[in-house]
């Protein structure tokens, strides 16, 4: 049921619209998130003696940790996990392509983009001599033919999470987030080998909401 | 929880009282991951002298507020005394689930009341 009264004015002023539907589907919360948040928040989950000495003023409206401007910090799973493929194609002796959904319509149109990082966990067979990412934009129900590159990445190793900076490359950088974006992505060994898969992939966008944010008071003159 | 309120007598001089604010009290611990709760507290207490001189807390009193304060003390009908009220805030990230599944952090400016002031 809708929360009556002083709850839902809550909501309102903490940015949160709409009444939420209950018990999300369970999932694990990612690390960078919990570093995040532990970062960020003086009182954690705890009550009592503060973690940051008092007076210890963190910028508001600033995440830290990633260097940039920001008050909301979201971790967005891929939607298109469950409909690809679960081996790749070795058809043609090209490496598969994937293509990866993220869900943006929750970004309001206030808030703006200061960074979106894909992160991409991919599981090889064999190790090669480094390989190559390339983006470029899927339309929805599209196939094949030849789509402009959005990005191109040179990949050392496939040991840790392969990140990109979509900012500026998927969509540009002052403009309000999609309500959606797709994404082809390809990942091609530099020398002959076994192509790679993808396991995961999620997107860390972080959005500066200037309604949240008061204007740092001036100091004195 | 929240410290007994003072029920309008006028005792105490203005101080931060402690509120603790849980979100299973308000029905958001199924998407809120964390905190389980934050101490938000709250300001109460008499701004009559010499409270209001002192600052309580060690904030710098606002001549303003040591002035009504000096004219209650001479005339009590004349003006009211000044208000206890949030002096020095600060602020709280809350890390939950939203609609979409999405794990979001989002950061919260002023959500904290550290110190008290007459103003």
């Amino acid at each position: 049921p809708a929360p009556p009264g002083p709850a839902a004015a809550l909501l309102q002023a903490l940015g949160l619209p709409d009444v939420h539907r209950g018990a999300p589907k369970p999932r694990p919360v990612p690390p960078v998130m919990w570093r995040l948040f532990r970062h960020r928040d003086p009182q954690e989950a705890r009550v009592g003696p503060r973690r940051t000495p008092q007076g210890t003023t963190l910028r508001p409206c600033h995440v830290e940790e990633l260097g940039v401007a920001g008050n909301i910090v979201r971790h967005i799973p891929d939607r298109g996990a469950p409909t690809r493929p679960p081996e790749p194609a070795w058809a043609a002796g090209q490496c598969p392509e994937w293509t990866v959904v993220f869900d943006l319509s929750a970004v309001e149109a206030a808030e703006r983009p200061s960074r979106a990082r894909l992160e991409l966990r991919f599981a090889a067979a064999e190790t090669a001599a480094g390989w190559e990412l390339s983006l470029a934009r899927a339309a929805e129900g599209e196939a094949g033919g030849a789509r402009p590159v959005l990005l191109r990445q040179a990949v050392p190793t496939l040991g840790t999470p392969v990140r990109a900076e979509l900012l500026g490359a998927a969509w540009a950088r002052n403009a309000s987030a999609p309500r959606s974006l797709r994404l082809a992505l390809a990942l091609r060994p530099r020398a002959p080998a076994a192509c790679a898969r993808l396991a995961e992939a999620s997107l860390l966008l972080v959005t500066l909401d200037p309604r949240l944010c008061h204007p740092l008071a001036r100091p004195r003159r | 929880e929240a410290e007994p309120a003072l029920g309008g007598s006028p005792g105490g001089a203005c101080r931060t009282r402690r509120l603790y604010v849980s979100f299973r009290e308000v029905g958001w611990h199924r998407w809120v991951i964390a905190p389980r709760g934050f101490l938000a507290n709250y300001c109460q207490g008499q701004c009559s002298l010499p409270a209001t001189l002192s600052g309580p807390g060690g904030t710098p009193p606002l001549n303003h507020a040591v002035l009504r304060a000096l004219m209650h003390a001479a005339a009590p009908g004349a003006a009211g005394l000044p208000c206890c009220v949030p002096a020095r805030l600060s602020p709280i990230s809350v890390l939950f689930f939203d609609n979409s599944d999405n794990v979001v952090l989002r950061h919260y400016e002023d959500m904290v009341v550290d110190e008290c002031g007459c103003r």
